[in-house]
């Protein structure tokens, strides 16, 4: 037992701090400190560096659950993004598109945002990089109508995927929210089993209010998995635990810049690691 | 809510006579809580506490007959102070014109649909703004600002042919002194603060345009990480005053105390929608409740 010694109310003051500090939110942290206090009594620890270790367990043990459903063979495969304003769901089309390129599959986006200035024209030009093709309607159109006529389109033409860009929404307003699962409704009569992912796009800059978004976009038109944009920042996205908890659902890529091929599948242990410190 | 937690707090405490330092120390506790489920930073969130420990344990509070709502009174100040004092929605004009106001912040923050609306807000005060875009990096951003400019009757300079962010300024400085717009709004791309090419590039359009305002565009969802980019830009660029977007969520919004506390840096408008009428001076107390909960 040489070197070892119980934790100090210090040691777990300053992973406590790094945990709030990676935005895991106060409920979260206080559960993970005392899973540590519980836990450190049951073993020998060498001080922080233990702790440390005792914590990536418990929070991958959290991460690792709900493991991602494989894509079938439907065709078209079709994909919404959605989420708040601002947190990268055009642009992570964008890298989606390059991956489906890379994997050998054809993909249409569909620039199902026909409410915000030069949404469609910022998406088109994601098609154009990414040798996908593209779909839109008027400004103002109804997106629902932009939608239909897309997945028609990706039917019709025999695209393997079909990206779907949603406008920005908060999760506050009830009227963007119902057109969010008017969306899915009408996917569904296009194409059986449409939407086949839901990718709920989070900010890693978002603190607490992360879960109440994951909650009510759950609640309208489904969370089938997340995105986690913006980790080439200084932001943990430490909030993503409490949503993956919570919804069920898991990370299944990372945004780290903001070029095609800046995304990368979810890794948990890197993301734990960089939790933790 | 803080003031039924504090009411909590001092319902245990009554009939005990005066209040003791230590029982204050119970109430800053519910406090800290409160704070930190805001999402303000751990750090801000000690500081703003010792600010409202040293007053609350002054005389005035400890032999309150309502201490709940004295220790309230003073975090309630003290949060407004940090804010500025709330009557700073006012963009600084120059006798050299154009004042030239630069629009800085993190990606999506809501830099674009600022500057129209802020153009907006200079109109119906009797100005006379130009904008500009030298965001070259984002798909369609020159666009984006074009379209809302069309939308909303507002002067946008947009030279076509120019690539690069420092000669589309100038381009637009020329535009904007032979024709005397008095403003001269510019929108810049979203970057990182631990982007140094990006935070040079930002530098150099501030020293070649010479500012009356730098403003920091910061999402009112943001966590822990908003003392970290305030902090930097305002660092290396300086900025004047913060633009909090997004307020019509239901964020708690402590990045604002996060942000206005580590850059000394004034709030002065708030996002309150995606049009471009959805602007609004920016009311500390009305950000004070809405932290506290
Ligand atoms: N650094 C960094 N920036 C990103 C990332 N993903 C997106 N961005 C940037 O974030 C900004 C917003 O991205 P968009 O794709 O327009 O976001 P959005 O969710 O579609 O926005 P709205 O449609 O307006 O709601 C852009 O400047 C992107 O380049 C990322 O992983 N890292
Ligand atoms: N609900 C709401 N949405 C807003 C507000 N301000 C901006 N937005 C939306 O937030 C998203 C991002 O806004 P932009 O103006 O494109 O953000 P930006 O900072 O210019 O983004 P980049 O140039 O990519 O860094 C858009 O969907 C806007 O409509 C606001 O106050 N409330
Ligand atoms: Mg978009
Ligand atoms: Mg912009």
């Amino acid at each position: 037992l040489r070197g070892r010694r119980p934790l100090e109310p210090a040691d777990l003051d300053a992973i406590e701090e790094a945990l709030l500090a990676a935005d895991m939110g106060v409920p979260a942290v206080a559960e993970a400190m005392e899973v540590l206090r519980a836990r450190s009594r049951e073993v020998w620890t060498e001080g922080r560096d233990a702790m440390r270790g005792l914590l990536r367990q418990e929070l991958l043990r959290q991460l690792e659950q709900p493991a991602p459903a494989a894509r079938t063979a439907a065709r078209p495969w079709v994909v919404f993004l959605v989420g708040v304003n601002g947190v990268g769901k055009t642009t992570t089309i964008g890298k989606l598109a390059r991956a489906e390129r890379a994997a050998g599959r054809t993909a249409l986006l569909v620039a199902a945002d026909t409410f915000r200035a030069a949404a469609a024209e910022q998406l088109q030009v994601w098609a154009e990089r990414t040798g996908a093709a593209f779909h839109r309607g008027a400004e103002g159109a109804d997106p629902s109508a932009v939608l239909t006529d897309g997945l028609r389109a990706a039917r019709s033409r025999g695209h393997d995927t079909v990206l779907v860009d949603t406008a920005g929404r908060l999760h506050t307003k009830g009227n963007l929210m119902a057109e969010l699962a008017k969306m899915s409704r009408v996917a569904a009569r296009e194409v059986p089993d449409a939407p086949h992912e839901t990718l709920l796009v989070l900010d890693a800059t978002l603190g607490g209010n992360a879960l109440a978004q994951a909650r009510e976009f759950a609640k309208a038109g489904g969370v089938t998995g997340l995105v986690l944009t913006k980790l080439d920042g200084t932001a943990k996205g430490g909030v993503a635990v409490a949503v993956v908890r919570e919804l069920g659902v898991p990370i299944r890529h990372v945004g780290l810049g903001e070029a095609a091929e800046d995304l990368v599948p979810f890794d948990a242990s890197s993301f734990v690691d960089a939790l933790v410190g | 809510a803080l003031s039924d937690r504090l009411q909590g707090v001092f319902r245990s405490l009554r009939g005990r006579g005066a209040l003791t330092p230590e029982d204050v120390d119970q109430a800053l506790r519910e406090i800290r809580l409160a704070l930190l489920e805001a999402d303000v930073h751990f750090k801000v969130v000690k500081q703003f506490l010792e600010r409202v420990r040293v007053r609350a344990v002054g005389q005035d509070v400890l032999k309150s007959l309502t201490p709940d709502q004295a220790v309230l009174r003073v975090v309630r100040d003290e949060m407004v102070a940090l804010f500025g004092g709330g009557d700073a929605a006012r963009l600084q004009g120059s006798s050299r014109l154009p004042a030239v106001v630069l629009m800085t912040g993190l990606q999506g923050s809501g830099k674009t649909t600022s500057t129209a609306k802020l153009a907006r807000w200079l109109v119906q005060g009797g100005h006379h703004p130009l904008l500009v875009s030298t965001d070259v990096y984002r798909p369609a951003a020159r666009e984006q600002l074009r379209t809302l400019g069309q939308q909303n009757n507002l002067q946008v300079h947009h030279p076509e042919s120019l690539t690069q962010p420092r000669a589309i300024l100038e381009s637009a400085l020329t535009e904007a002194r032979s024709v005397g717009h008095d403003f001269l709004l510019v929108d810049t791309a979203g970057r990182l603060h631990i982007d140094d090419e990006l935070m040079a590039e930002l530098e150099e359009l501030k020293r070649a345009s010479q500012p009356t305002e730098v403003l920091y565009v910061a999402d009112a969802m943001t966590g822990q990480d908003a003392v970290k980019s305030a902090e930097e830009f305002h660092k290396r660029v300086g900025t004047t005053g913060i633009v909090l977007t997004k307020l019509d969520g239901d964020a708690r919004g402590g990045a604002a105390l996060s942000a206005a506390s580590v850059t000394g840096c004034p709030i002065k408008f708030a996002g309150v929608g995606e049009r471009v009428d959805e602007l609004e001076p920016f009311q500390a107390d009305r950000m004070v409740g809405r932290i506290l909960g």
